[in-house]
């Protein structure tokens, strides 16, 4: 879940 | 997404527009580092692994299409179009940009969240992007003569990290769980590069004289 928040971004 | 963010990504957006003007409409790449820019396709080639298997926003899947897009293009432009070619400052542009891949493809094996191709790929890419724009600032230090144009495209990618770190700041205060060591070291590593070029920018700008860096 935490991981995923970052892969949002470029 | 938060407005650090959305600045962070726009002007990430201009730099490479500032890019691709100079190239396209004034057919010139003096002062570029080829090396850089490669750095960056390969940044870009391995973080976006995911752009047809996680659909995150339409935003998202553009932008990425965007830098993907442009990375690989600048790059064609440097090496192909006759006319860019021979503006390419080749001598002063001899970094040696191997010595950045390999240390970062070692350290992403090494220190990542999750030990899988595509998380290690771009657990890679974190740290290739902290350290590739080394080669254009050398290239620059040693071209004595800044073009306007040049020194716009590194001071909106300047821009762009800076604005990434209060993004961050933000989301850590306002989004439960949301601690990314990997991405904030490298990013902080990456912006404290870009202090000194700041710092020769903003002077210039403000003392309203052309912009040149120390040797």
């Amino acid at each position: 879940l935490a991981l995923e928040s970052v892969k949002d971004e470029l | 997404m938060n407005a650090f963010r959305l600045a962070g990504d726009m002007t990430h957006l201009i730099s490479v527009l500032v890019l691709l003007l100079k190239i396209h409409t004034i057919k010139s790449c003096a002062g570029i580092s080829l090396k850089t820019q490669e750095l960056y396709a390969l940044v870009f080639a391995t973080r976006y692994l995911d752009i047809f298997t996680d659909f995150i926003s339409l935003y998202n899947t553009v932008m990425k299409l965007i830098f993907l897009g442009s990375s690989f293009s600048i790059v064609w432009y440097m090496r192909r179009h006759k006319l860019v070619q021979r503006s390419y400052d080749k001598d002063h542009d001899t970094f040696r940009h191997q010595l950045l891949v390999l240390p970062c493809l070692i350290l992403a094996l090494l220190i990542h969240e999750q030990f899988t191709f595509k998380e290690v790929m771009w657990t890679f890419s974190i740290y290739l992007e902290a350290v590739a724009i080394l080669p254009q600032l050398v290239l620059l230090q040693r071209t004595r003569n800044i073009d306007n144009l040049t020194g716009q495209y590194v001071f909106f990618l300047g821009a762009y990290r800076s604005l990434y770190i209060l993004n961050w700041i933000y989301r850590y205060f306002t989004e439960p769980h949301y601690v990314h060591w990997i991405t904030w070291i490298s990013g902080l590593v990456q912006t404290l590069l870009y202090a000194d070029f700041f710092y020769y920018y903003i002077s210039s700008w403000k003392n309203n004289v052309k912009l040149t860096l120390p040797a």
